[in-house]
C-alpha cells in the first residue's frame, strides 16, 4: 500500500494509539480495515481505508496483521512531512516493511516492524438511525472537550433544535458551552450543523472524547451521532479514502 | 449517580 502523503497514515496512527496500543489490521483487495476496543471495553474504534484511496495498492490474499500502534508511531515519527510511504508484507513473513521516500527522491528510509500474534474479537456494529447528527469543526470539538475536562470527568451532551449544549460539573463547580446551529453557512467547514429527529441528553466520560480528538488532524470536521441509550459515534473522515469512527458507551443511571 | 456502560453490551459479538 503506497500513499503519496505518508502524513495521512501518521495521523491515523496518532489518532488511534492512545485508545488502543495494538490492533489487528485486516488487509484485503478492498483495502485496510481495523476494529479494536480500548482496554476497559468502554470505547471501540473502526477504521476503513479503501484501496482506491492509495496511490497504489495490491493485496494478493487476505491478511490479518497484528501491529503495535505504539511501535508504528515511533517509526512514523522519523518520517519527513512530505515523504511518501509504502507499507508491504511479504507472503510468509512475520514482519511489516515501512518504506519512506523523500519528496525529491534523495532519501530512502526502510524499517521492519515485527508483527504480533493478536486474538482479534470482532464486534458487529449495527447500522443505527441516530436521533441526532451534529457536524462541527473538529478543532472546536477538541477545544470543548478540553474546556469541559477542567470542570469534571463527565460531559452531558444535550441537543435541542436551537443547538447543542455540553456541560460538566465537579468539585470546582460546573460549566457549560452552548453552540448555536450556524445559519448563514459561508464556509461549510466552520459550520455547526445539527440534524435532529428528536432531542437527546447523554452523559459520556470526557477523557475518551479527548482521546478521540487525537484524530482531529485527519479532518477539519467531526461528525457526532447520538441516540438515547446508544453509544456515541464520533467520526473523522479520511479524505477520498475512508474514515475513523469512534464509539463510546454512555454513562447510565444506576 | 451514573455508571459507565461497556461498549460490548451494545454491539453483538460475532
Amino acid at each position: 500500500a503506497r500513499l503519496l502523503h505518508g502524513s495521512i497514515f501518521a495521523k491515523v496512527i496518532e489518532g488511534l494509539r492512545e485508545l488502543v496500543n495494538e490492533a489487528t489490521w485486516e488487509c484485503s483487495g478492498n483495502g485496510i480495515t481495523l476494529q479494536a476496543m480500548d482496554s476497559s471495553h468502554v470505547a471501540l474504534v473502526s477504521l476503513v481505508m479503501r484501496s482506491e484511496g492509495f496511490e497504489s495498492y495490491r493485496c494478493d490474499r487476505n491478511m490479518s496483521l497484528g501491529i503495535s500502534l505504539v511501535s508504528m508511531s515511533k517509526v512514523l515519527k522519523t518520517m519527513g512531512k512530505d515523504d511518501s510511504l509504502t507499507i508491504r508484507v511479504n507472503d510468509d513473513s512475520d514482519s511489516i516493511i515501512i518504506a519512506m521516500e523523500s519528496q525529491n527522491q534523495d532519501k530512502f528510509a526502510d524499517y521492519e516492524l515485527r508483527l504480533m500474534d493478536l486474538d482479534s474479537e470482532h464486534l458487529g456494529i449495527p447500522d443505527t438511525d441516530y436521533s441526532c447528527a451534529i457536524k462541527m469543526p473538529s478543532s472546536e470539538f477538541s477545544r470543548i472537550c478540553r474546556d469541559m475536562s477542567i470542570m469534571g470527568d463527565s460531559v452531558l451532551i444535550c441537543t435541542t433544535k436551537e443547538g447543542v449544549k455540553f456541560s460538566a460539573k465537579g468539585d470546582l463547580g460546573q460549566g457549560s458551552i452552548r453552540l448555536v446551529q450556524t445559519t448563514n453557512i459561508e464556509k461549510e467547514e466552520e459550520a455547526v450543523i445539527i440534524e435532529m429527529k428528536e432531542a437527546v441528553a447523554l452523559t459520556f466520560a470526557v477523557r475518551y472524547l479527548s482521546m478521540f480528538c487525537k484524530a482531529a488532524p485527519l479532518s477539519p470536521q467531526v461528525g457526532l451521532s447520538l441516540s438515547e441509550d446508544t453509544p456515541l459515534m464520533c467520526e473523522f473522515k479520511i479524505a477520498e479514502m475512508g474514515h475513523v469512527r469512534f464509539y463510546l458507551a454512555p454513562k447510565i443511571e444506576d | 449517580k451514573k455508571t459507565q456502560a461497556a461498549i460490548s453490551s451494545f454491539f453483538t459479538k460475532k
